[in-house]
């Protein structure tokens, strides 16, 4: 059994524009623990490119309101990470 | 191995098993060996796959560097199954192993996919201690002696690309390029296969130089992504790394291409985001069936041009 419990953790997708919302992104992850999915880590992160990390649970709604205001795009991409990690195992095979 | 299943996800002991297994079943075209132990002392199987003949050019192909992306392992398996059970019926498939041998490692990062079934999914570096620090395990595709630590890798032990104390300091990342090292005369190829993005990638990562056959790995990358294409139309990007996607130096696909392995990949398979290193079981048919395609394919040029 998994120690953790991914409920409520979210990925987030987003698209930093210029130098500034990049610098966001650093901020992020220099006040909380954020999990970078695509690229691996956020110094690789880059003006345009798609961006996917993951955030506990308690963060979402901080960081949401932070992209909101910094007026970056982004989508949700995984709601609650845990509902994700059962559904990985939707195989029918056996 | 009864619980083993090729459309599942299987633990490590379940594996383990599998690997014994498919080499005692089929003792002609498979047999298993151990390349090292993981920090936390579990053997590195290989299994080496192909009919006995003599001065055989071989591929090797490696799973599971990074301990959360599931997908790579279970490539690995699906890779071993259709040899075995396609050897004698499918031409291509027949040919290449009659004609080369392929080196597959199941699994680098051992102790880390362990830990990702027991403690934390989302786990993804080595679980190696580091002297001074609190935090745990390197980054094996990081760790290797190709530009090491100099672009796009973390000297910070905490950091998710932490490029370890030294060159091959993980002993993952020495077993695997002990091996390859010992049969550098026979590799031709070497594949490395990871998740996340589509992207069949070639060196460079650790420079934005080009490699001197650019052109011709450029040209096998975007043949064998048409071919991964043409089954579920999955689109697949191709390039050098650094250029394609991000700088990144101690990279396996890099460090095998300076030993003199001049076809040398990096897959990393589905998906773009929808499901990230949590691709549903029901997706390991689709994603292996289109990923052997390309492999066959790789594998075939390389055989058609000694």
């Amino acid at each position: 059994l998994q120690d953790h419990s991914f409920d409520g953790q979210k990925v987030f997708r987003v698209l930093p524009q210029n130098d500034e919302q990049v610098e966001i992104l650093n901020f992020l992850a220099s006040i909380m623990e954020v999990d970078f999915w695509q690229p691996d880590s956020v110094t690789l992160v880059r003006p345009n490119m798609q961006v996917d990390f993951r955030i506990e649970a308690e963060k979402s709604f901080e960081v949401e309101d932070l992209l909101k205001e910094s007026g970056m795009e982004y989508q949700v991409l995984i709601d609650n990470l845990q509902a994700a990690m059962d559904a990985q195992f939707d195989s029918k095979a056996r | 191995t009864a619980s083993h299943s090729y459309e599942k996800y299987n633990n490590w002991d379940t594996i383990a098993a599998w690997t014994a297994d498919i080499a005692a079943q089929n003792p002609d075209l498979v047999s298993r060996s151990v390349i090292g132990e993981t920090y936390e002392g579990r053997p590195m199987y290989l299994l080496k796959m192909g009919k006995s003949a003599p001065n055989k050019k071989a591929i090797f192909m490696d799973c599971g560097f990074h301990a959360r992306e599931w997908i790579s392992p279970a490539f690995c398996q699906w890779f071993v199954k259709e040899a075995v059970e396609t050897y004698g019926k499918d031409t291509v498939m027949t040919t290449l192993l009659d004609k080369l041998d392929f080196y597959v490692l199941p699994i680098v990062n051992i102790d880390g996919y362990v830990y990702t079934w027991t403690n934390d999914r989302m786990w993804r570096k080595t679980r190696s201690k580091n002297p001074g620090s609190i935090c745990i395990g390197t980054d094996p595709n990081r760790n290797l002696d190709a530009g090491w630590c100099t672009l796009g890798a973390s000297t910070s032990p905490c950091s998710s690309t932490y490029c370890g104390s030294a060159p091959e300091s993980e002993k993952e990342t020495k077993a695997l390029a002990d091996f390859i090292r010992g049969h550098l005369s026979t590799i031709k190829a070497y594949l490395t296969i990871h998740s996340y993005s589509q992207l069949l990638l070639f060196p460079y990562s650790y420079t934005y130089d080009l490699p001197p056959n650019y052109q011709e790995l450029n040209s096998i990358a975007k043949a064998a992504s048409k071919e991964l294409a043409s089954l579920h139309n999955t689109r697949y990007t191709y390039g050098p790394g650094a250029k394609t996607i991000y700088p990144a130096a101690g990279g396996s696909d890099d460090w095998a291409y300076d030993q003199g392995i001049k076809y040398s990949f990096t897959f990393e398979l589905r998906d773009t985001g929808r499901y990230g290193f949590l691709l549903p079981e029901s997706q390991i048919k689709p994603t292996c069936e289109e990923t052997l395609l390309a492999v066959k394919y790789i594998a075939n040029y390389v055989l058609e041009h000694p």
